[in-house]
């Protein structure tokens, strides 16, 4: 049996919001280690990988191994029944065919109940483990999404060039255009402003502005971005969570 | 003249 008790829905909701764009159908896989998911969206260009550890829910259990085939269209429906500060419980037997999603408002001892029918989804599952990464950047995910943003109104590409003290995002299209540099910095007192660079070797890639507006939707879970790229494999854009992380793996795009 | 590679062809299938 599996159930498993957020504080607060809000973080559940924000975390599906974050890759219900970019994908449709999901397994869900829980365990006594916690619930993680992964899936690629329709153009096989973009993978999701979402691990939320035990630490994250307030209770947690999980006797065996339970996959939970999600519609994220339909979980997100139901998701929205609840407030954002409601416990969150997902409950589920063994071999399930559907889940049950309880909404509690402790302080006015509100509770509503909801059940998802599941479905059987039949996927690859992917072996990520092994990366090595060339550069690496973490930054204020804000800055990152807004970066993404604007570039995106030039073109449907956007190069992230990486040297030793500057990042380059820049884009180029028919009306023109643009580039961000930006360089790393500490801020003592709000850390999560800081920029970081770390590199072992430049690099300078480029990726599709569509799948970058996808990714940058996971802005809403963390206040910073870590950024992992390598000349020859995709890059990792990670959003950390209070125990765990959403990670979404996007392949470059080559010169032919 | 730039090719979207696909994610699939960077990890092996578990």
């Amino acid at each position: 049996m599996l159930e498993a008790k957020f504080t607060e829905a809000g973080l559940f909701k924000r975390i599906i919001d974050s890759f219900r764009d970019c994908v449709q159908l999901i397994n869900f896989n829980c365990s006594e280690k916690g619930i993680a998911a992964q899936a690629v969206d329709d153009s096989r260009v973009l993978l999701v990988s979402l691990s939320i550890n035990v630490e994250a829910f307030e209770e947690f259990r999980a006797d065996r191994n339970i996959v939970l085939g999600c519609d994220l269209t339909n979980l997100s429906k139901i998701l929205r029944c609840g407030n954002n500060s409601d416990n969150l419980t997902l409950i589920a037997e063994d071999s399930p065919d559907s889940i049950l999603i309880l909404f509690e408002d402790t302080k006015r001892d509100r509770v509503s109940e909801y059940s998802l029918k599941l479905m059987e989804i039949e996927t690859d599952f992917l072996e990520i483990s092994d990366m090595k990464y060339e550069s690496y950047i973490t930054m204020p995910s804000a800055d990152f999404a807004k970066t993404v943003r604007d570039l995106s109104q030039l073109s449907d590409s956007i190069n992230i060039l990486v040297t030793k003290d500057t990042i380059k995002f820049a884009a180029e299209g028919d009306i023109g255009s643009g580039s961000i540099v930006v360089k790393p910095f500490t801020d003592l007192d709000h850390p999560e402003n800081s920029i970081k660079v770390t590199i072992e070797k430049p690099v300078d890639l480029r990726f599709g502005a569509k799948y970058l507006n996808d990714i940058i939707k996971g802005a809403s879970l963390s206040d910073t971005i870590t950024i992992k790229l390598s000349e020859e494999a995709p890059a990792l854009f990670q959003f950390d969570i209070s125990s765990g992380n959403l990670q979404f793996y996007l392949a470059p795009k080559f010169d032919e | 003249k730039y090719k979207q590679a696909s994610i699939a062809s960077f990890f092996k299938k578990r």
